[in-house]
């Protein structure tokens, strides 16, 4: 299903807010895509979710279950 | 896992702030939560955390909601974000008021592991990607017989090293005795509002224990202590015990529970107990510790034994009808106990009742449980005249645990207890 942007951007915050994404020092926040799938990428590895860089049902899901407010350090170039 | 830091120390200081909302938690249960979450970390490494209720502490929990005068990080509402925690050595430790926070049901949010997760943070760890650790991101809901996951343990050991069992303790394990442990299943926690004791104790420092099932916790002026699990303040101890007794004169504490009888002076139990019991039945009611004859009086159905732990009993003409010497109370009590304010009580049931210096039962009682002693207040209050006040009162006029009233009383029991005995370690005849 195609998604709308307020969905994308719901993700977007979640792997910026989470470390999967990192906040570029100056600038706006627009992120190339390969970024973006990169930190998708990372975040469903650390999930055990399948690996495929998408904003798929399952991903989505698993964004929006309860949790801790600490960033993740799953993503080596972020925590890098 | 993941190390974000480490504290210097080893011992570390507490406070709780501030509550969750009552409504959803009663502040006991929450309290008890959240000190069982420290107890998971300080199992498995050489940590102690200990409590202060007043000034700094180096752990700090607190409850806010989406506006905080004193956290940059608000909180999102039910859902979402649980709760966040400063990395060492800063100590902040924040849940989100607007969780459904509970503990022992898979509804709502379990505070007791989150807070296990937040404290993991304070310690020094950081998310791990074990999504059934600990330490993982997300809340893997609610799981009766949770546990640290091998990555948790290997986190904090790596931060702190391993515990040491202290080399003694392994010493009288070995000594006790090799009847095979009836594995315990922890009963589900008490209400304290709504159950029947299995028994009462004023303990060692005035201290007065409740007992129901695996749990115990202690009853004071301002309210309830902490419900821990016997074992975890009386290790080896079972749950559900028969009765309950502490001895100034040999500082000896006595459990009871079928035929067998334990012995500790303070958390420490002593070498050979448990043992059995022979010459009193199985199975007893209640136990009290009398202080005008510093005797301790067992109790079972509509009999009872006196019995002089120092001495060498004579117990043929026993069981003597309870009635004989405490006039007025149950037969079957479910628990008894001689108090701070000289007055012996029996517990039975919902309801207790008061002796006077004659052992006689009082005008005015049986009274109401719940209402006078666990602090519940939304039952409704007892039928006979309490002297008009609304102030709990488990004595009817002057409820003061910690006895500011009744000094005389008590210096006048300490005058009795004065004695010069020193507990020697005497054959217990009950069960040689």
């Amino acid at each position: 299903r195609a998604l709308g942007p307020a969905e994308k951007e719901a993700a977007v915050d979640y792997l910026l807010q989470y470390g999967y994404l990192q906040k570029p020092l100056e600038g706006p926040y627009d992120f190339r895509p390969e970024d973006i799938t990169e930190a998708l990428r990372a975040f469903q590895e650390a999930s055990e979710l399948p690996v495929s860089g998408q904003l798929d049902g399952a991903t989505r899901a698993r964004m929006r279950q309860p949790r801790c407010g600490l960033e993740d350090p799953f993503n080596q170039k972020t925590l890098k | 896992y993941r190390l974000l830091g480490r504290w210097r120390k080893k011992h570390l200081t507490f406070r709780i702030l501030n509550m969750p909302s009552p409504s959803t938690l009663p502040p006991h249960t929450a309290r008890a939560a959240l000190l069982q979450a420290f107890q998971y970390w300080s199992n498995v490494a050489p940590l102690t955390f200990r409590e202060v209720q007043a000034g700094w502490a180096d752990i700090r929990l607190s409850f806010h909601g989406r506006q905080s005068p004193y956290c940059s990080n608000t909180f999102d509402g039910p859902g979402r974000v649980l709760a966040h925690a400063d990395i060492p050595e800063l100590g902040s430790v924040h849940f989100d008021e607007d969780e459904l926070w509970t503990e022992g049901t898979y509804r709502g949010v379990n505070l007791r592991i989150i807070a296990a997760h937040e404290l993991g943070h304070a310690l020094g760890l950081g998310h791990s990607r074990y999504t059934q650790a600990l330490m993982a991101p997300v809340y893997a809901g609610y799981r009766p017989h949770f546990k640290l996951h091998r990555d948790d343990v290997a986190g904090i050991q790596a931060l702190y090293g391993k515990k040491i069992p202290e080399i003694e303790d392994e010493e009288e394990e070995m000594e006790l005795p090799t009847t095979p442990q009836v594995p315990r299943e922890p009963s589900p926690m008490p209400d304290p509002c709504s159950v029947e004791l299995d028994a009462m104790m004023l303990g060692p420092r005035g201290k007065t224990y409740a007992f129901k099932g695996s749990y115990v916790w202690t009853v004071t002026d301002s309210g309830l202590g902490p419900l821990f699990q016997v074992s975890a303040l009386w290790e080896g101890l079972p749950g559900n015990l028969d009765a309950a007794v502490y001895s100034p004169r040999t500082q000896w504490i006595h459990f009871f529970k079928g035929d067998k009888v334990w012995r500790y002076i303070n958390f420490k139990i002593l070498p050979g107990f448990p043992k059995k019991l022979n010459r009193i039945e199985p199975n007893l009611d209640a136990a009290l510790y009398w202080p005008v004859n510093q005797k301790v009086f067992l109790f079972k159905g509509s009999g009872y034994w006196q019995w002089d732990e120092l001495a060498r009993n004579d117990f043929s003409h026993y069981p003597k009808p309870i009635k004989q010497l405490f006039t007025g109370v149950p037969d079957q009590p479910s628990a008894a106990m001689s108090w701070q304010d000289g007055h012996v009580y029996f517990f039975k049931g919902k309801q207790y009742w008061r002796l006077n210096r004659q052992l006689r039962v009082e005008k005015g009682y049986p009274r109401d449980v719940a209402h006078n002693w666990m602090h519940c207040y939304s039952q409704t209050p007892d039928t006979a005249p309490s002297g008009g006040d609304t102030t709990p009162s488990a004595t009817g006029t002057d409820y003061s645990p910690t006895g500011t009233t009744l000094d005389t009383t008590s210096s006048a029991i300490d005058s009795t207890l004065n004695t010069d005995h020193s507990p020697r370690d005497t054959i217990l005849d009950m069960t040689s």
